[in-house]
């Protein structure tokens, strides 16, 4: 019964785990019961939240700890599966499978599915078993892209790649582009929004503005919403949050 | 003969192929014979410097191409081994060898060592089969750090992963801590600098300054050098290439 959102582009540095954290965070905060899964080797999304599992979605696919152990509580209404380093022998345990080997993190996932409202998948850069394994976990894709050439760029190159997955698997569609590094005070990125609204009309989000606020919050293992709660970047990841869940309303 | 420099960090979107191309074009234009390697699936390299070749990096491995036509002259004195996303079956066919996968693109790439004074290579966010090969061809390292928390973060994770290859590899060095992203305007991106000059003060090089003309200049295909000469990020790529030649000299 819960809403499964990927938060997903190859392209690096574009805001998947800034909007991972936030939308999770924002959609907590308006009472729905959310839990993040940091499918990303780096293992960010933890440290922007300020906290450091020992163990997460490594030891919950290994199955060396069970549902209620692989999941810890970072906020109220905000639960979180730890990824880092030690994915890396998940994606070694996919690649050895003869069938299934996409369908790995969705049965080590499936438990989860009825405790929650939200499951925000926060996704690695690049195109790898990971990356086709989150999915085919999730129903719904969100995918960010920075304002700039070398990101839409690379929304291109990613498109074509999920296109092939989702011929394929069904259960799974694009649901959100969002426009982040919005910067008013430049011509281009404007110029490429427009171009996105032109495109993606569905789709297209309420942009996220460029706000230092948010590559300061993690730092102090905080929030936007807890650093910064009158900031630009509250404000837009407050009504990324209050968009989703009114899809949510009306699905 | 030629200095071989990897350009490589696993977080995103971090300048790993603005600096790539710009260091590289820098060196060219200086009178040095230089060759760019694209690692990335992403493919960004070339679509920078405002060229489509139809085969590259993956055809010189899988020997369907032979030296001579794996490469394209991008510029004076400036050539280029496409990425792109044929890229992921060389991921395949390194992860299948019984032995030596490591060492399979310094295979492919041996030739070039006679014919360039530089082999500059852009490396994809992450950190997979490619990264380390990458690791086992070139000689030396230079790592771009975005100076904001997250990707210091970043910087912290891939040079744990990097020691252990060092440690058995004793044929590559950290040369080059580059920081990207300097913006006089906001204090963290200062503090953050000051505390990497304090923990990598013979690594450190002159930071690169947040500058839109280098986001601007891909979407015309065009180096910084050519799109906005007088630029800051024409002065910062100036001046990291004339210390990397300058290395060159004392070497
Ligand atoms: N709207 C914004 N304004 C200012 N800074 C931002 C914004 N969004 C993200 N950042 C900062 O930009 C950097 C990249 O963001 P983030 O790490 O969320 O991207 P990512 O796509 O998850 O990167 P990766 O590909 O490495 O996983 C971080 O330092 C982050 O704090
Ligand atoms: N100093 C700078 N000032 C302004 N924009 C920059 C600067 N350096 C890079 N950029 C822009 O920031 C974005 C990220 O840069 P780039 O693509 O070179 O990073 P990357 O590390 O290669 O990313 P990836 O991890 O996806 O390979 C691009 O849009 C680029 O044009
Ligand atoms: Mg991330
Ligand atoms: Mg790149």
């Amino acid at each position: 019964r819960a809403r499964k959102i990927g938060v997903m582009i190859s392209k690096g540095g574009v805001g998947k785990t800034t909007t991972a954290v936030n939308l999770a965070a924002g959609l907590a905060l308006t009472g729905h019961k959310t839990l993040i899964v940091d499918a990303d080797t780096q293992g960010q999304a933890a440290y922007a939240l300020g906290v450091a599992p020992k163990a997460g979605l490594t030891e919950l696919v290994t199955g060396e700890l069970g549902p209620e152990d692989a999941v810890i509580q970072a906020r109220e209404n905000l639960w979180l599966i730890a990824g880092g380093k030690s994915l890396a022998g998940i994606k070694r345990l996919i690649s050895r499978k003869d069938f299934g080997g996409e369908r790995t993190l969705a049965e080590a996932l499936a438990p989860f599915s009825s405790q929650y409202d939200y499951v925000v998948v926060d996704s690695a850069p690049g195109w790898d078993p990971l990356t086709v394994n989150v999915l085919f976990y999730v129903n719904e894709i969100l995918i960010p892209v920075a304002l700039e050439v070398m990101s839409l760029q690379g929304l291109g190159e990613f498109l074509r790649s999920y296109q092939l997955i989702a011929n394929y698997n069904k259960d799974i569609s694009l649901r959100y582009i969002l426009p982040t590094f919005l910067d008013r005070r430049v011509k281009q990125p404007q110029e490429l929004y427009d171009e996105l609204v032109k495109l993606y009309p569905d789709l297209i989000c309420q942009p996220v503005r460029y706000n230092v606020k948010l590559s300061e919050a993690p730092s102090y293992g905080m929030t936007i919403f807890e650093f910064a709660p009158n900031s630009p970047g509250a404000e837009d990841y407050r009504e990324l949050a209050r968009k989703v869940a009114a899809d949510g309303m009306t699905r």
